[in-house]
């Protein structure tokens, strides 16, 4: 555990309650993927069944159920608690567009042929792209509320601070795995123009909006 | 090694 780890984990968790809390309090969906929920809560499912098989650590177990939990109750949010709110037409991303691809990629590259290695490679491979319905969402709308958008930085903030974890990894412990890296690479990359449009739009004030 | 026996990242 070093300090980008850390922050990275926090950073990540604080993405997840901010969306959470901003459904709850309010009590509206509005301007969310659902899609890209779902695809998160498909990446924990697959990515934390070695809670089942094997004990890492009380901060292990105890984050990986945290982000289990929270991803399983902001779908239930969007899709039965709030389904009124919820913005069907402007999410039309076709999952299976990244699920298919995704699952055909953690068959052909992985580092063991074996069915929770599989899973494991299929939640990182999915992790790197499960954004992209929410992106596409407000391309769509061309619009994004101020709260989503913190949720967007903490989410795309934890995957940049990973990238200095491994840097870390690799120089002090020698430790590098090349399938976590190269979806960590392009899972942040996919959140630069966004970040961009963070730093100089939302920081200062102003609401995101696209140019139409 | 194998990165497959240490998962303890999340």
């Amino acid at each position: 555990m070093n300090i980008f780890r850390l922050t990275g984990d926090l950073s990540h968790l604080a993405a997840i309650i901010i969306l959470l809390l901003k459904i709850w309090k309010t009590r509206s969906c509005a301007g969310i993927s659902g899609k890209s929920q779902i695809l998160f809560a498909l990446v924990f499912t697959t990515r934390y069944l070695d809670l089942l098989t094997s004990f890492i650590s009380f901060y292990n177990t105890i984050m990986k159920l945290i982000y289990i939990g929270c991803a399983y109750a902001t779908v239930y949010l969007i899709y039965m608690k709030f389904k009124a709110t919820y913005d069907g037409n402007h999410d039309s991303f076709r999952l299976e567009f990244l699920v298919v691809p995704v699952g055909g990629l953690a068959c052909l590259v992985n580092h063991d042929f074996s069915f929770l290695e599989i899973l494991w490679t299929f939640s990182i491979y999915l992790e790197s792209v499960a954004i992209l319905p929410q992106l596409f969402m407000i391309s769509k709308t061309g619009e994004a509320e101020t709260i989503t958008t913190h949720y967007l930085f903490f989410l795309g903030l934890y995957r940049a601070l990973y990238l200095f974890n491994w840097i870390w990894r690799f120089y002090f412990e020698g430790f590098f795995d090349m399938i976590a890296i190269v979806a960590g690479v392009v899972q942040t990359i996919l959140y630069c123009d966004f970040f961009y449009l963070y730093v100089t739009k939302v920081l200062k004030g102003k609401k995101l909006s696209l140019p139409a | 090694d194998n990165p497959s026996q240490e998962k303890d990242e999340l």
